[in-house]
């Protein structure tokens, strides 16, 4: 049974997977079997559906600015177009031939490409999905970047008015993602980083608030002070390099690790 | 997300064939 890496995939998939598993055990322990009832009908609807999917992943093609998505989409829908091309073929072969073998092994190889094909198209909308979080953190990190050159107070204010919308943000599209992970250590992973980015950043503040007021005092201290901001920076900037890094796992690659 | 939906649909109506598909089988186990 294939591992699914979000609650969404796994709400769609898993249902139909167990029943193509169990579709393979039922025709191989009945070998010969029962003449197979006319599945035209059936198969007509999946043909719809296929031919809905496609329009639709191609709408997504043509909408997206992710290059990445726009190369892998196409190779998934048309997985799934083959396969219900089988299921047509099948469908066929077993109305001349109810007991016919080689439509069988059509109609389960069929059934299991749209599940294949369908669950590749899925992951990879789902991997656009989280580039475009791992985008929003990215500017976080350049953000995070530009706290060691701010040393007046306007600069400071502008610094805030750029950087609160972009950290909401990611805090708002983290948190949803926690919710959507079936794997439990992602997700406490992504829950305790998080965490520590909303502890941290208005330490932050402050820090880089101590180093303008030293600078525009006697400059007294000011090394310090840069140090702290400094530190809190790249403390700030690990959580987040820890987020991109999360973000980027499937179960599967850590089952592969392991 | 259309894409979603979309891809729900194929899912329902996978499972309609493939359960059509494998009631013929049952009563042979």
């Amino acid at each position: 049974m294939p591992v699914f890496h979000t609650k969404t995939i796994e709400s769609i998939l898993e249902p139909v997977a167990q029943q193509v598993s169990r579709l393979v055990i039922l025709h191989e322990e009945a070998e010969d079997g029962n003449a197979m009832p006319d599945l035209s009908r059936p198969v007509q609807a999946v043909s719809i559906a296929v031919t809905n999917l496609v329009k639709v992943g191609r709408e997504t093609i043509n909408n997206s600015d992710d290059d990445i998505l726009k190369q892998d989409m196409p190779n998934s829908l048309a997985r799934v177009e083959d396969a219900s091309q089988l299921l047509e073929h099948a469908s066929a072969m077993l109305r001349a031939d109810p007991y016919s073998g080689p439509a069988r092994k059509k109609l389960i190889e069929g059934s299991r490409g749209i599940l294949q094909g369908t669950s590749a198209l899925l992951l990879c909308f789902d991997e656009s999905e989280v580039r475009k979080i791992i985008r929003e953190c990215k500017r976080v990190l350049d953000y995070l970047a530009v706290s060691e050159v701010i040393d007046t107070m306007e600069d400071l204010v502008q610094f805030l008015k750029d950087l609160s919308p972009c950290l909401s943000k990611v805090t708002r599209e983290v948190s949803a993602r926690e919710k959507e992970l079936t794997h439990q250590v992602h997700s406490e992973i992504l829950v305790r980083c998080m965490e520590q980015v909303k502890i941290l950043a208005p330490i932050l503040i402050c820090s880089m608030k101590v180093y303008i007021h030293i600078v525009e005092q006697d400059g007294k201290g000011a090394g310090e002070a840069a140090e702290n901001r400094n530190y809190l920076a790249a403390r700030m900037s690990d959580e987040i390099q820890e987020i991109i890094r999360v973000l980027q796992l499937t179960t599967y690659d850590e089952d592969q690790s392991e | 997300e259309m894409i979603l939906e979309a891809a729900k649909g194929i899912m329902a109506a996978s499972s309609a064939l493939v359960r059509a598909a494998n009631a013929a089988q049952k009563e042979l186990i």
